[in-house]
């Protein structure tokens, strides 16, 4: 018996490309104190909020299968980037985990 | 040197 013990989940999260913009900000990347992306806003209207299932403070783990492990900002940032542009998908997989937990 | 700080560094998508 007893409570469940909280353990961080990750999660993937779909995001459809169903607005002109994905609509989400990060902050951190390697080699700062936020070593992986974290969401810093979500905004109404873009691609992001309409799925409905990412957060503000969520941490990015995976964009697609790729690791964010050990990129920096940029180069974090690039994949997100690329991933919304491509055209040979309409969706981006996101792996994210609640931090904290 | 110090290493780089990125903390404040914010993109939007």
């Amino acid at each position: 018996t007893g409570s469940p013990v909280p353990v961080p989940t990750a999660t993937v999260v779909r995001v459809v490309k169903n607005a002109n913009t994905l609509g989400i900000a990060i902050e951190g990347g390697a080699n700062t104190r936020q070593p992986l992306p974290r969401i810093v806003t979500i905004q109404k209207g873009g691609s992001a909020h309409n799925c409905g299932q990412l957060k503000v403070g969520q941490v990015i783990l995976e964009v697609n299968g790729i690791s964010l492990r050990g990129r920096e900002h940029k180069d974090a940032a690039w994949i997100i980037a690329e991933a919304f542009k491509t055209k040979e998908k309409d969706h981006i997989d996101f792996l994210v985990v609640e931090p904290g937990l | 040197s110090p290493p780089k700080e990125y903390e404040d560094e914010v993109t939007f998508f």
